[in-house]
């Protein structure tokens, strides 16, 4: 009874462990700081200095849930592979949502230009 | 790696805490092909809509309305027409003409023709300082003045008018008409010519309504004070520079 008690225990905690790292692993926004300093574009950018980019990265496993904001195809998708992983690959884990950002900076001409940037800032991940 | 050796790191325009790029990313960098990173770079400006990288040389030379509509804008405070806008000083016309005199009128130029041909111009507006302190009070005009052309003297349209009736303050002109007609082509731009009318003689000067750099003024100053042409433009690739914000619906009540 104890070894089957022992058994049971491990069994449970081995699973959680492994639903933590699922949960983890999951298709989801990362942060991703882009500094123009790094590009050395800190020269002709007046502001901003950079900017918060965000990136999309993670798994997409059977069965997607809700908030991975998927369409019917990456569902299928993610069943087909799911019952045949040489058949088709996962759906990715991509941007869903963009927004964008406003850039000051000096262009070829010296000249001071304030300018809107779409799909600039990822706003929101899923498996598509 | 060339962030090192940036001209704006070392002239310390803006004080920045961040911590500088780790020897690790640095190296990075350096390992991978340069050409690689050039195509990278290019890419990016080409999506950026800039054919080359910008190599400023007038690092302070950023208008403060600028700096003000981009804090505006990134704190959702502000909605322009269009998602460009660019600024541009004027430079002054030599043409010594008998009809334009110094007190009362200045005729001024911009160069333009860094907008792209694509763009389509939203709004134009053409920014004079007023500072009524420096005069007496008694109500003045300013009227701004398409210059048509040159052949048998200037002949001018009236494009905008306001009056100076008050403290100190910004007048704003609406010369979007000119500068569509300006983006057609350079010959079409002869300029702008700025008339200061008063019903009063004795107190038409230039000296409050900021069109000439003062001899005791610096540079900076007068960069404060400068007139400016703001225009606004759309690349039709994207939306205008704005923030989205949630309907507000018909009622606070509604709303919340």
């Amino acid at each position: 009874d104890t070894k089957a008690r022992r058994d049971r225990r491990n069994r449970k905690k081995k699973q959680r462990k492994s639903k933590r790292k699922g949960d983890r692993n999951q298709c989801r926004r990362h942060r991703l700081y882009v500094d123009f300093r790094d590009v050395g574009w800190n020269d002709w950018i007046v502001a901003p200095e950079g900017y918060n980019a965000y990136y999309c990265d993670g798994e997409c496993n059977f069965p997607l849930a809700n908030h991975q904001n998927s369409t019917n195809h990456a569902i299928v998708q993610t069943l087909v592979n799911s019952v045949n992983p040489r058949a088709v690959p996962k759906a990715c884990c991509v941007p869903t949502e963009l927004s964008s950002i406003s850039m000051l900076y000096l262009d070829e001409w010296d000249k001071v230009v304030l300018k809107n940037y779409q799909d600039m800032v990822v706003e929101a991940c899923g498996c598509r | 790696a060339s962030s090192t050796s940036s001209p704006a790191s070392s002239s310390g325009r803006r004080s920045d805490t961040r911590p500088q790029p780790t020897a690790s990313s640095a190296r990075s960098y350096n390992s991978r092909d340069a050409s690689t990173i050039r195509a990278v770079e290019a890419n990016l400006l080409r999506i950026l809509g800039l054919k080359s990288r910008p190599r400023p040389v007038g690092r302070g030379d950023i208008p403060p309305y600028m700096l003000e509509l981009y804090q505006g804008h990134s704190s959702g405070q502000s909605s322009l027409p269009a998602n460009t806008v660019r600024s541009f000083h004027h430079y002054d016309h030599h043409a010594v003409s008998n009809d334009c005199d110094p007190k009362t009128c200045i005729r001024m130029s911009f160069n333009i023709t860094n907008i792209p041909e694509t763009d389509v111009v939203a709004d134009a507006k053409l920014r004079i300082l007023v500072n009524r302190r420096a005069a007496p009070r008694v109500p003045q005009r300013v009227e701004i003045h398409e210059i048509m052309s040159y052949n048998d003297g200037v002949i001018s349209r009236l494009v905008d008018s306001a009056t100076t009736d008050v403290e100190e303050s910004w007048l704003s002109f609406d010369v979007q008409p000119a500068v569509v007609k300006w983006k057609r082509g350079a010959r079409f731009n002869h300029g702008l010519e700025i008339r200061l009318v008063s019903s009063s003689p004795n107190v038409s000067s230039t000296e409050h309504v900021r069109l000439r750099r003062a001899a005791d003024q610096t540079e900076k100053q007068w960069l404060m004070e400068r007139p400016l042409l703001i225009t606004y433009t759309d690349d039709g690739r994207g939306q205008p520079v704005s923030r989205t914000k949630r309907s507000t619906g018909t009622s606070k009540k509604t709303a919340r």
